[in-house]
């Protein structure tokens, strides 16, 4: 099973 | 002062019950360019956003920007009231503490007004880049909500595929294996009933089902959906909603560590 990673590692802090 | 009224009340029922399981309690920013919300579920994997824009409300009011804190569970309960043909107003206070949402029928012999009680929530705000997609696709909302939820009898996960043949999802799982090829079309009788994909570059994606499952929850507000996919980014998923705005939703791919 593949690791979910949390969005915010994707998309920064605007 | 804010103030809204939607003719087309039923469009605001099918918003709240599209986005409701992923997000709770969310801040809607009002401003007089409309209403905007974006929120991350629970689990932090997915966001939602949402804009409604002023003009394509009958009726728009925004004396100055507000945020006004939702309970959207609680909406949803009050918006039930509410007919599938009613125009909906929607009223708040510059310093209030209650949004007041008044539901007229069609022939305006019935008037129901709720005042839903608002409330004071925490939320970060994701910057989201404008991305180059890899890959971008644009499919009937009903095809893209019946290839997630028949994939899901399969599995967990899905793995869409995008290169010159198509866009291609596959599920594995205990029972067997699932793949369901779309390719390019251009002969449907309406033009939103058509397959199209541009594609810059192949790109392989994993996902969780239920949450693309979640997101399909928007179909009744567009007839079509957009599907944008880039490599190592996130999924975005875009039902537009005819001269009102859109939803959109943001799923993280999961990833080899």
């Amino acid at each position: 099973v593949l690791p979910q990673p949390p969005l915010p590692a994707f998309f920064t802090g605007a | 002062m804010f103030e809204a009224r939607l003719i087309q009340g039923s469009l605001l029922k099918k918003l709240v019950d599209a986005i409701k399981e992923l997000c709770t309690e969310v801040n809607w920013d009002i401003s007089n360019s409309g209403i905007n919300m974006q929120s991350m579920d629970g689990s932090h994997v997915c966001l939602v956003a949402f804009n409604l824009r002023a003009d394509g409300f009958d009726h728009f009011r925004c004396d100055r920007p507000l945020t006004l804190g939702i309970n959207l569970g609680n909406l949803a309960k009050i918006l039930k009231c509410s007919g599938s043909n009613d125009i909906i107003t929607m009223k708040a206070d510059d310093n209030g503490d209650t949004l007041t949402l008044m539901f007229e029928s069609e022939k305006q012999d019935r008037i129901t007004d709720v005042d839903l009680k608002l409330m004071s929530i925490e939320s970060e705000h994701l910057g989201i880049p404008d991305q180059d997609y890899s890959a971008e696709t644009s499919m009937p909302s009903s095809e893209y909500q019946r290839i997630v939820r028949d994939l899901s009898s399969i599995g967990d996960t899905v793995n869409i595929s995008a290169t010159k043949e198509g866009i291609k999802f596959s599920a594995m799982g205990d029972i067997g294996t699932a793949n369901i090829t779309l390719r390019q079309t251009s002969s449907a009788d309406k033009e939103e009933e058509n397959v199209k994909i541009e594609m810059k570059e192949p790109v392989l994606l994993t996902f969780a089902l239920r949450y693309l499952n979640n997101f399909a929850k928007a179909t009744p507000l567009s007839s079509t959906v957009q599907v944008f996919l880039t490599k190592d980014l996130p999924v975005q998923v875009n039902y537009n909603i005819q001269d009102l705005g859109y939803v959109k939703y943001y799923l993280a791919p999961k990833i080899e560590e």
